[in-house]
């Protein structure tokens, strides 16, 4: 009923603007000696895989990437039945690292790691 | 200030591929033979990691070792007198432990210090393949020239996958004093050259990552 969205107008271009709570994405840069895995990680010594944290708004923007399942899930919750969870703010898109580390045998291995970083976050 | 996570936060059989890579690769787990690498090809891998990758560990752009895993073997050597007058001649074998499925060679090359500069005069140094039976060996010369004094040869084609799926190479570490004799001792053993193998691992990671569902316009 596009008329009670007009009501809810001033709310919906507030979440343009973005609740601080909003989902997004956090940083957090932790240590291989943190994780225990400094034995035998050589590099690098720290690495950041930052996380995603926060509400999903009612009116998912545009830039969440979220699926129009999330949108029909949002609206289930806010208009049918409350018990219906609103989507979850998970990673969307990741970046690898590398990671120079030491083998049983003593040889020394490079490797790539994939999905190691979240690069942005989206509601799911 | 985080509490320091328990000693082995790793859980007793790890779910995630990557937790698997990193147990199976953990010390202290069975399998562990030798202690870690050091010295000079810890130093070249050390290198190797800081050209391709920033201090966060992310890839750089252009990715200047064209694949996403390099493996340094190293030799385990046999013979203990290599030094006879001016030359120094080790025997080297690499054993290659049957790679994981997931790891698709795509080139070996062995790094060596062709030259180094010593006390008393130089040692020259240079590797040759032992062919099999009574064949002569061969001189393997680098590609390309040296960088920070390595030179890296390729010998992808003379790796030798044996019926035990255990490859192996079989090289000699040729070395001549040139220059005036030192004292009576012989002059310092040369280090190791080391095995690289460059790899695609097409797992390289968690999980392949699923193709994000196209999304339709609302």
């Amino acid at each position: 009923d596009t008329g009670t969205l007009a009501y809810d107008l001033p709310n919906y271009l507030r979440e343009q603007g973005g609740d601080k709570n909003d989902c997004s994405l956090h940083p957090f840069s932790v240590s291989f000696a943190q994780l225990g895995w400094d034995h035998w990680i050589i590099a690098p010594h720290r690495y950041n895989p930052r996380y995603c944290k926060g509400v999903c708004p009612h009116l998912l923007r545009y830039d969440y990437h979220a699926p129009n399942h999330a949108v029909v899930q949002s609206f289930v919750h806010q208009l049918v039945d409350a018990s219906v969870p609103r989507p979850s703010c998970v990673p969307y898109r990741y970046s690898p690292i590398s990671v120079l580390m030491i083998e049983r045998n003593g040889g020394i291995l490079y490797k790539e790691y994939e999905n190691m970083i979240a690069e942005s976050c989206t509601c799911r | 200030n985080q509490s320091p996570l328990p000693a082995s936060p790793l859980p007793a059989v790890p779910t995630l591929p990557l937790l698997q890579a990193l147990q199976m690769r953990a010390p202290g787990s069975p399998g562990w033979r030798v202690g870690p690498a050091s010295g000079q090809p810890l130093r070249y891998m050390l290198n190797l990691y800081r050209r391709a990758a920033d201090r966060e560990g992310r890839p750089r752009r252009g990715r200047s070792l064209g694949t996403n895993t390099v493996r340094l073997v190293q030799a385990s050597s046999h013979g203990d007198q290599p030094w006879a007058g001016r030359w120094y001649v080790q025997p080297l074998t690499y054993l290659l432990e049957s790679q994981p499925e997931a790891e698709h060679l795509l080139r070996a090359t062995v790094v060596y210090l062709p030259s180094l500069s010593l006390a008393h005069g130089r040692l020259l140094c240079a590797l040759e393949l032992v062919a099999a039976g009574e064949a002569p060996g061969v001189l393997l010369s680098p590609a390309a020239r040296p960088r920070h004094g390595w030179a890296e040869v390729d010998v992808t084609p003379y790796l030798v996958l044996g019926n035990s799926s255990m490859g192996s190479l079989a090289l000699r570490h040729v070395c001549v004093h040139a220059g005036r004799a030192g004292g009576r001792d012989a002059p310092a053993t040369p280090s190791h050259p080391f095995l690289l193998l460059y790899l695609n691992d097409t797992q390289a990671g968690l999980a392949p990552p699923a193709a994000e569902p196209h999304r339709h316009r609302r």
